[in-house]
């Protein structure tokens, strides 16, 4: 099994610290801190990562592919150009190898999903966020998070989330959509997929710590005022994201991506 | 008494919200939420609201200079230059109204202190910031804030305090700096104001609600895993920031506005 995952957002969201907690390694460990100097020269790189992880027996190769630089310099207006280029060059890569002699050992390095990181600033969109979506969601499947998600209060979670998704409606973006479950699913099935589509975007926390809770040891992050824990379904949505992620959305993900963003661009080759 | 603030930052850091808790005012009930298209158009906008408080017996005329637009399109390269006309354009009438016949009754416009708010989001100071400080260093008193600081543990708030400060040391940008204390105060006194020259940038926390906590009522923000205190020094820098604001510093930034910040304009003037 091979997924690749696109991870899009300003520097600082818990971008990294989120990918950590998601598949449970220490991906960024390598990563240097740049100066404030270095980073006003600096526009957006692409870097991949990959690692094999286990996930209920089943063996998968995971790519991260991220993009630092991204909405940070004072002029943004080019940050979303490499990322485009990218996704269509792995769409060139799969296509010349799909029309070649060796069909039978094509490297699938198509993004298959992209999160995108929202900034819990509590208005909603800004204007890179808008530009952004509206530039990739015919190119890949966009999944908008809300990021630092404890930095919000349940009613400004709920405000913000609503606000969000009206503004990506108003904006015609497509982000990426649950299919409809099958309706000889069981009823429980059917209700966590309805709670699923209700929570985007995800609200999200992550943590490369571990504190004690009530005896047990959870990843959370540890506050004068109390504890925030990343699995507790009452502070955020990282389980249902993990979830939707590596179990139940996985291959949706992967055919949405084959049929319908690699499709359009096959479609535009053959025409040019 | 006359005092004019002025606050800087993007749009969602929780200027408006630390502005009504510092002065216990509702100075933004009018401030309508701007769609996200409409945020894609704007450019910087200057806006003045002035309120008469009463701080300990004193009456005091503040003035708020906002400067919503900031830091919030895709391309931020002019955002300080509104800012730095208006900080000049209020240079230029005092100068003129200094030279004219009416002196008696100079009205004093200028921006005695600009509180610049950094974003809890990042890694240390992003280039908008460094931008904006090395152009205003030289025309106002900057007193820079940490943002939301309640989305930060203590440990990273002591590390994106420390980062901060050097960078603006290694970026030689000169924010406000706290005069040295007479040598025949008392060593409480001495202490506090150690104390309070180690805490910049202060971590704020703001907050128009009132909350519950021990049978008190206090302005806080209500979590699920706890309630963040505005006014505990154990929770952030509010008290700190509020006392130099209102008690001990206004007459020092005053001062250094009308004797640094001023005088280099007026020579700068006398020159061309
Ligand atoms: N408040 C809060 N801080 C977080 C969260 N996740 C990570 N952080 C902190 O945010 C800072 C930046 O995180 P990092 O993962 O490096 O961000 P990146 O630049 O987007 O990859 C670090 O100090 C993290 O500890 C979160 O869910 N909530
Ligand atoms: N986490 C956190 N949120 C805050 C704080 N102060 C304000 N907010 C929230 O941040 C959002 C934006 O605040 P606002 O004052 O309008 O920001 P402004 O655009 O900078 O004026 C609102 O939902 C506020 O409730 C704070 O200290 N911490």
């Amino acid at each position: 099994f091979e997924f690749t995952l696109m991870v899009v957002g300003e520097s600082g969201l818990g971008k990294s610290t989120l990918v950590n907690s998601l598949f449970l390694t220490d991906l960024y460990k390598e990563r240097k801190e740049l100066s404030a100097d270095e980073r006003i020269e600096r526009t957006v790189d692409i870097k991949r990562n990959s690692i094999d992880i286990e996930e209920q027996g089943v063996r998968l190769r995971l790519t991260v592919v991220d993009t630092p630089g991204f909405g940070d310099s004072v002029n943004c207006s080019n940050s979303w150009k490499p990322i485009i280029d990218y996704i269509e060059d792995q769409f060139a890569q799969y296509y010349e190898d799909e029309s070649g002699l060796n069909r039978k050992n094509i490297v699938d390095n198509r993004v298959h999903c992209c999160l995108y990181f929202i900034s819990p600033y509590g208005h909603g969109l800004r204007p890179i966020d808008v530009g952004f979506m509206q530039r990739l969601h015919d190119k890949v499947n966009i999944v908008p998070v809300l990021a630092k998600a404890d930095c919000l209060t349940p009613t400004e979670v709920r405000t913000l989330k609503e606000r969000v998704m009206r503004e990506i409606r108003e904006q015609d973006i497509n982000i990426y959509s649950f299919p409809d479950c099958d309706s000889d699913e069981d009823e429980d099935y059917k209700q966590q997929d309805k709670e699923l589509k209700a929570s985007v975007p995800f609200a999200v926390i992550g943590s490369n710590t571990v504190v004690e809770v009530g005896g047990k040891r959870v990843r959370g992050r540890l506050y004068p005022w109390g504890i925030t824990e990343v699995e507790n379904p009452k502070h955020c949505d990282f389980v249902k994201l993990r979830n939707m992620l590596i179990r139940t959305h996985m291959q949706d993900l992967k055919e949405v991506t084959r049929d319908l963003h690699y499709e359009n661009y096959r479609l535009r080759r053959i025409q040019d």
